[in-house]
């Protein structure tokens, strides 16, 4: 079904992209093939300006206060959260892995990073991602070009400054592609010291 | 084209906006 264009309202502050929440849930038993990954994710709203992202997300649960396998996206309007979408299908993402008790706070600081076009990188970034699972939470950032070194530089430094990361933290990387050929998200990343 | 950047702080502020709630 077409959606009706969404715009910021009068005396809003406009964003420089719309951009789309989406919902995904999954029961581990499932397998995740491409079809039933598509048919849990569930898009739930999408804003334009400062004023109206603030309304949709005081009005979401908070993701730390998710249970089980689910994940909030916030991506670039026209942009689906797969990786088989064509401007995400040459990129790739950084994973932050998180203790149990941090997701919200991260969550918000890199929406805010995100919206605010902090990242400093052009049209690289298509979208950012909290995983709730039952060991650890995951935040994580997706970007256009994988093999574009100086950009995705420049994100993982973003990254550690918005989100005040201790030089210690782990950061890795995972290109989509190797996402489809491995299945998974989250193994057999690539660890950036 | 020019980028509309917004820092954090400005954000923030933007929440307790009565247009926001």
């Amino acid at each position: 079904a077409k959606r009706k264009a969404v715009t910021p309202g009068a005396g809003e502050h406009p964003l420089q992209y719309n951009y789309t929440f989406w919902y995904s849930r999954r029961t581990p038993s499932r397998p995740a093939n491409t079809q039933s990954y598509e048919q849990n994710i569930k898009q739930i709203g999408t804003v334009a300006s400062v004023e109206q992202f603030w309304r949709f997300y005081s009005h979401l649960v908070r993701p730390g206060d998710l249970t089980g396998h689910s994940d909030f996206h916030l991506f670039k309007e026209g942009i689906k959260p797969m990786w088989e979408d064509e401007a995400n299908k040459n990129g790739g993402k950084w994973i932050i892995r998180l203790r149990k008790g941090l997701a919200s706070r991260f969550w918000e600081n890199i929406i805010l990073a995100m919206l605010g076009e902090q990242f400093m990188v052009g049209e690289e970034i298509c979208g950012v991602v909290v995983s709730i699972r039952f060991q650890e939470d995951i935040i994580s950032v997706w970007n256009k070009t994988a093999s574009d070194q100086a950009t995705t530089a420049r994100i993982r430094d973003t990254l550690r400054r918005v989100l005040n990361l201790p030089p210690s933290t782990i950061m890795e990387y995972k290109t989509h592609t190797d996402s489809i050929k491995d299945n998974s998200s989250f193994r057999n990343t690539k660890i950036a010291v | 084209g020019t980028r509309i950047i917004y820092d954090r702080k400005f954000l923030m502020e933007c929440r307790n906006s009565p247009v926001a709630r």
